[in-house]
């Protein structure tokens, strides 16, 4: 099991959103991650949804998810400045 | 504000649509808003537009208006109040109310204003106190989209240009594009350093920060000698007091730390009722907790002035020298410190030496920034209970407060692309930014960088009133992007991207970024060759339906440029035709460049191309 703490936000990009109106961004994004996450529940490490989410997630997590086929982009969250 | 905006010629007295100007909604994703602002009153505004399908979610304490219609907040902010002040500046920037009388302690004064005061706001807030995560930025985009607003301003950015898969801004404001929403963000204060530039999508406006022509300065008296510096110091400071050197006012710390003013370095009972010297400017923060009458610093960015929390001049290299040989060659020296004032400066606009420099660093054929907007010492409304600087004394609050940076100088775009909306609310993104560009005023090389032109000012700096009548523009479309993202990703990822079933261009047909239907030209050649490269781009005619555009091309002795064909007969409105731009050269050494322009003029509008052959191995 990977503790809390070693996993770090990432961001996973998934390109538009669909159109279908019955698509709902949590259930996918939850899907995502209970397919790679080991020792936590997903619900855990999702922390937002848009058209993509950011979620804990270690590093060999990330890999697993990069490699997905809906996915575009696997990234760290940065922190932007205003400026 | 109070001169920005007469200064670019959009004066109170300009051509304005008073509905189709408060049909607009700029959507400012910053550190918040006052609403309790001169700047957002609702008097005289009507209900939101029907297009708005926003919230007021401002959370507690927080009330939206007939100005501001909508607000959201982002962990871990707990509401869209402002707490920093750079979000409620550069909203009324953009869009902010006409405010008379307005001034800071004197300085900068007249009327405030946005570029679109009649236009409504939506506020984001994505700012905390240590600064703005990605999925808050991903998530406040997705939101401004499914809002309705029109045009996004973005005063954020990252420390290096990202990729755009990696870069939320980059993401954002590409699905923003899809949706007909121009994105304009602040390209950096970086400079003047090559490459610095952190805005670099295409689908984006990017925007650097230049001067004005009335500027900040005050003054330092030596003894008998008097020094022109720069910093927004609103204190006046009576009399003479003794000079000292911050490295002579410290018992604890090594003379490096002393002499910048390093914090919790200078002894109190030392600097007590003295003008200290520091080696930095953030050394008058130390000064000031420590008790002392003023400051006098070292400014690395004399074209810029800073606010300070206390009496202080911020001086040049040189004269900062001055000033420390004075004291050293001085028994007693002694020195006084001037109130800020405003002085015409004849030479602006010139891009600021903080703003950041292109070449693009992901794609290099893609000139960046794009244009440049006024970006030092704007005076705009600011929340009466944010403190003006971060000083521990400063107990001063205004209502309008003096900023520099890009942050400023993108919302000044942000405005005159609400005010091309309003004039063509049918345009698609890449129209409107195609018009800020191509009407765009030359600038002048700067001395302040080593990459000055087209990499500090792109194609020059925004003109409001040309910008609504272009007459040509360079227009692209979700698809030409597409093929633009082709040349990075495999088709699988292209289409996650566009939600649809786009194909990219076989590899013998894929061609380069410099294909991209851009509003600037530039191309990448091997250094030392013979070269000849060939762009084509497409224009499609709004202006006069019957038009005839000849092109011009500025001669350069380096290269040779032609275009074919040479005369542009339109027809009709909308119509497009397409042209060659070939260039002809060789030689050019490693990391040089070269710069030209293309101009297509009907007589009445000059439609304006920078054109750029860059020197990469």
């Amino acid at each position: 099991a990977i503790d809390h703490e070693d996993r770090k936000v990432h961001i996973v990009y998934l390109g538009s959103l669909p159109d279908d109106e019955e698509y709902s961004p949590r259930s996918h994004h939850l899907d995502i991650l209970q397919r790679v996450v080991d020792g936590s529940s997903a619900e855990n490490c999702l922390i937002r949804s848009f058209n993509g989410f950011a979620a804990k997630l270690s590093d060999q997590e990330k890999e697993k998810i990069a490699n997905m086929e809906e996915v575009v982009s696997v990234f760290p969250s940065r922190t932007f400045q205003l400026q | 504000t109070t001169r920005s905006w007469d200064f670019m010629g959009l004066k109170l007295s300009s051509p304005r649509k008073a509905t189709a100007e408060s049909n607009v909604i700029v959507a400012v994703i910053d550190s918040g808003i006052d609403p309790d602002s001169e700047s957002f009153r609702d008097e005289g505004f009507g209900a939101a537009p029907m297009k708005w399908k926003g919230v007021c979610e401002g959370g507690e304490n927080f009330s939206c208006n007939n100005k501001i219609i909508g607000a959201r907040f982002y962990e871990p902010a707990e509401s869209a109040r402002d707490e920093d002040g750079h979000g409620t500046h550069t909203a009324s920037t953009a869009a902010g109310n006409e405010v008379r009388d307005v001034s800071f302690y004197g300085l900068e004064p007249g009327t405030a204003r946005g570029g679109v005061p009649s236009a409504r706001i939506a506020a984001y807030k994505v700012s905390g106190a240590t600064g703005c995560s990605s999925e808050a930025i991903l998530a406040t985009f997705d939101d401004a989209i499914a809002d309705g607003v029109d045009i996004v301003s973005v005063s954020l950015g990252s420390a290096s240009p990202l990729p755009f898969d990696n870069d939320p801004i980059a993401i954002g404001s590409y699905h923003a594009m899809k949706r007909g929403i121009l994105t304009s963000n602040s390209a950096g204060n970086s400079g003047p350093g090559a490459g610095t530039v952190t805005s670099v999508a295409p689908w984006m406006l990017a925007v650097a920060a230049s001067s004005r022509d009335r500027r900040i300065i005050d003054k330092a008296v030596l003894g008998s000698r008097t020094l022109i510096g720069a910093s927004v110091n609103s204190f006046i400071l009576k009399g003479s007091f003794p000079l000292i050197y911050g490295k002579d006012a410290s018992s604890n710390c090594p003379e490096y730390y002393a002499r910048t003013c390093a914090d919790g370095c200078l002894d109190s009972n030392s600097v007590r009722n003295k003008i200290v010297l520091c080696d930095r400017p953030a050394g008058f923060y130390e000064a000031d907790r420590a008790g002392a009458r003023g400051v006098i610093f070292y400014n690395p960015i004399p074209d810029d002035a800073s606010l300070v929390p206390m009496p202080a001049v911020g001086l040049r290299s040189e004269d900062y020298n001055v000033a420390i040989s004075y004291m050293n060659s001085t028994k007693d020296p002694q020195a006084s410190i001037s109130k800020s004032e405003n002085i015409k400066d004849p030479a602006a606009p010139e891009v600021v030496s903080f703003s950041s420099r292109g070449p693009n660093q992901i794609l290099p054929e893609i000139i960046k920034p794009d244009v440049t907007g006024p970006g030092v010492t704007i005076i705009a409304a600011y929340p009466s209970d944010v403190p003006v600087t971060s000083g521990s004394r400063d107990t001063r609050r205004v209502k309008y407060n003096i900023l520099s940076g890009t942050s400023m100088s993108c919302p000044h775009a942000t405005g005159v692309a609400a005010y091309v909306k309003e004039f063509h609310p049918d345009w698609s993104p890449s129209a409107i930014k195609s018009a800020l560009m191509t009407t765009a005023w030359p600038m002048n090389h700067t001395t302040n960088s080593s990459c000055p032109g087209e990499f500090a000012y792109g194609s020059g700096h925004i003109n409001p009133l040309k910008a609504i009548d272009p007459g040509l523009v360079y227009d692209a479309s979700a698809e030409d992007y597409i093929k633009l993202l082709c040349l990075d990703m495999d088709e699988a990822r292209v289409r996650l991207i566009s939600g649809d079933n786009s194909t990219c261009p076989t590899a013998s047909e894929q061609g380069s970024a410099k294909d991209l239907n851009y509003p600037s030209i530039s191309a990448i050649v091997t250094p030392m060759t013979r070269f000849t490269v060939t762009i084509r781009r497409r224009v499609t005619n709004v202006g006069l339906a019957n038009s005839t555009y000849k092109a011009e091309i500025m001669p350069n002795s380096q290269v040779e440029i032609k275009v074919e064909p040479q005369v542009l007969s339109f027809k009709s409105v909308n119509e497009e035709k397409t042209f060659d731009l070939t260039i002809v050269g060789r030689g050019l050494p490693d990391g040089s460049h070269m710069s030209s322009s293309l101009v297509w003029s009907d007589g009445t509008h000059k439609v304006k191309s920078p054109v750029l052959v860059q020197s990469l191995s």
